[in-house]
């Protein structure tokens, strides 16, 4: 099973 | 004071149905290089960004940095009474909470200004860092779309795998499967039919369809797309907007539990 991830998994604020 | 006049006002009108089906509302950020938007959708599994540099505009006035909250759905309303061939001027003054789009028709012969009421909108601006792809395909914009739209009649996920066969679109339903392959094809009439695919190693990844097709509303805004894959970033699709910028979305995958 595969979960959605979020893009604000990858990219950080700034 | 603020005063951008593109004479190509279908591009703004074909920017905003690219990114109204994805974002409600957003800033828009004015600055000395350009008219730029950066968004999420509402369950922050996809981003868009938007540029249109300043020299892409035949006026282009901006005194100062500003950022502009704007509800898409309502801009798109205003931008669908300017005609195909119109001008479009956007205007806002220092401090106002308001902003006129004016459309110009290519004789001059009928002026309309629009004003509409910004929003106030808390949006954190995410830093996307430069990365080295593992792979970037290059293919015709509406043979993406037809694609997307074809899988996501059959299944909800796709899996894009590059190898050096070519890309691989895969998806499985309640009623079966399909795959399609496109493979490197440069041996074509004219550039923009090509499919050009750049590989520094096999990549593979799954993602949500019904982005992908939300995405896909932006090919009117260019002849070709380009798909940017890495292992353990989101997917990157591309839609040129010629002389003047990109939208390009980002997607996140669906990642093992």
């Amino acid at each position: 099973v595969r979960k959605q991830s979020q893009i604000t998994t990858f990219f950080s604020p700034g | 004071m603020l005063e951008l006049r593109l004479v190509q006002g279908s591009l703004l009108k074909k920017v905003l149905e690219a990114i109204k089906e994805l974002v409600t509302d957003a800033n828009f950020d004015c600055s000395a290089t350009g008219f730029s938007l950066q968004a999420m959708d509402s369950s922050h599994v996809a981003l868009v960004a938007l540029l249109l540099r300043s020299e892409g505009f035949e006026h282009y006035r901006c005194d100062r940095n500003l950022s502009m909250g704007m509800n898409l759905g309502n801009v798109s309303k205003m931008l669908r009474c300017a005609g195909s061939d119109d001008i479009i001027t956007i205007k806002a003054d220092d401090g106002s909470d308001t902003v006129t789009f004016m459309f110009e028709s290519p004789n001059q012969d009928k002026i309309a200004d629009f004003e509409m009421k910004l929003m106030d909108i808390d949006s954190e601006h995410l830093g996307i860092p430069d990365a080295e792809y593992q792979a970037i395909v290059r293919m015709p914009s509406g043979e993406f779309a037809r694609i997307c739209k074809d899988l996501s009649s059959i299944g909800d996920t796709v899996i894009i795998s590059v190898t050096k066969e070519g890309v691989k679109f895969s998806t499985a339903g309640d009623i079966g499967t399909a795959n399609i392959v496109c493979r490197q094809n440069k041996t074509v009439d004219k550039p923009e039919e090509a499919t050009v695919i750049e590989m520094q190693e096999p990549v593979s990844l799954t993602f949500a369809l019904r982005y992908l097709n939300s995405f896909t509303k932006a090919t009117p805004l260019s002849e070709t797309v380009s798909i940017s894959l890495s292992s353990d970033l989101p997917v990157v699709v591309e839609y040129k907007i010629a002389d003047m910028g990109y939208v390009r979305y980002y997607l996140a995958p669906k990642i093992e539990e």
